[in-house]
């Protein structure tokens, strides 16, 4: 279901996005 | 008064005036008006001027916004008669807040050049996984530790002892940004991948 995988896509998109803030290379 | 008169055989209805609409110093009074497709009317004594908002019961369910387009104070003959004839404009645009899709393109860029290709193909189930071992191979390689899944993540975002720290607050409310982002990363890592 593209739905539901978008949103565990995002999920993994949030926790990259709260790594960004302490990576320098980000 | 004119309502008790006319709105015995009329009907009337609890209505909300609202004035200076969408400002800092909109007011919203409820009053009672008896409401006709074209007018309302209330008591001659009701502060209603143009420009204001009315809020309608609908009888198909929420509320209709109308606009006071003309107020007519009519204050000749018996007091009885006394009233406020408002005719209905055309009613103001919903304000309705701009969707914000969730779209593959506003993904984080990892998550797309990981899972780009196989979700175009389709294989959602490949997709998601190669999304979160890319968080994977990023808190390895940023954390310079040899573990790997939920081991990696319990140790690279100990909350006593972060190897990265993730809070974004001081004190209490970094602790347990912490302590709430090491379980988020581990359950990516038990649960999904």
């Amino acid at each position: 279901d593209p739905q539901q995988a978008l949103e565990y896509l995002a999920f993994a998109s949030l926790l990259h996005r709260r790594i960004d803030l302490t990576d320098p290379s980000a | 008064s004119f309502l008790r008169t006319m709105g015995r055989s009329h009907g009337t209805k609890q209505v909300v005036i609202i004035s200076k609409p969408g400002t800092e110093d909109e007011e919203r009074r409820t009053v009672e008006a008896m409401i006709q497709s074209e007018s309302g009317f209330f008591e001659v004594t009701t502060p209603i001027y143009e420009g204001d908002h009315v809020e309608i019961p609908d009888p198909r369910g929420g509320t209709d916004v109308r606009v006071a387009s003309e107020v007519k104070v009519n204050d000749f003959g018996s007091s009885t008669l006394h009233h406020t004839q408002v005719k209905w404009g055309k009613a103001p645009a919903r304000r309705v807040a701009p969707v914000r899709r969730l779209t593959f393109e506003n993904l984080h860029p990892d998550v797309q050049k990981a899972a780009g290709d196989l979700f175009a193909d389709g294989h959602m189930g490949s997709a998601v996984s190669e999304a979160f071992k890319s968080l994977e191979v990023r808190v390895r390689r940023l954390s310079r530790l040899d573990q790997s899944g939920s081991t990696l993540m319990s140790t690279a975002f100990n909350a006593k002892s972060p190897v990265i720290d993730v809070a974004t607050e001081d004190g209490r409310s970094g602790q347990d940004e912490r302590e709430g982002f090491m379980a988020l990363f581990r359950g990516a890592m038990i649960g999904i991948r």
